[in-house]
């Protein structure tokens, strides 16, 4: 679960 | 021999990336190296000293910081490697190369060698679809305009597996 929601969160920096 | 008993991967570093190190000095880190692999969190904390050391405005403490982190992607494993195939850690390198972030006040040897490292790991680490996607962003974004030529020793090809012996 920790990891899934991990997963989710992490996203390219907007540019 | 130097004293290592209570050294943190904080105070590793710190030796590691000293701006007043005449040169690169191999016994930190490594010593760095070891001390991630020795602890249960160690990718995830190294990651993010790393981050913050590369971002450094002294040129000289940035470009040991990437030495280091290149040193770990070749001595701490897989753990290291899906630390540094995170876009929480890759941002933070694509902001040392983006003129909207960092890009202006960073050198171009540091900008250079942390383009290297990207393009290096897409073709070492293509499980790592991260890094391919940040990387391709940067040259959507014009800030790559061309692969750069790598050099061997950057490539991280892992040695073949030891052959069976034959009895």
């Amino acid at each position: 679960l920790g990891e899934e929601s991990e997963e989710r969160d992490d996203h390219l920096l907007p540019m | 021999m130097a004293e290592t008993e209570g050294e943190s991967l904080e105070s590793w570093l710190n030796k590691a990336t000293n701006p007043s190190n005449r040169q690169e000095d191999w016994e930190y880190i490594i010593g760095f190296c070891d001390q991630i692999n020795k602890e249960l969190e160690g990718p995830q904390i190294a990651v993010r000293l790393l981050a913050h050391k590369i971002q450094s405005p002294q040129e000289w403490e940035a470009v040991q910081a990437l030495t280091v982190l290149e040193a770990c992607m070749k001595n701490c494993g897989r753990r290291f490697h899906n630390e540094v195939g995170k876009f929480r850690f890759l941002n933070e390198l694509i902001k040392v190369v983006s003129p909207k972030y960092l890009g202006d006040r960073v050198s171009e040897k540091v900008k250079a060698t942390v383009i290297e490292l990207l393009y290096s790991w897409t073709l070492a680490l293509p499980e790592e679809a991260k890094i391919k996607d940040a990387y391709h962003m940067l040259k959507r974004q014009g800030i790559v305009q061309l692969d750069p030529a790598v050099p061997m020793d950057r490539t991280l090809i892992p040695s073949p597996p030891p052959r069976p012996k034959n009895p």
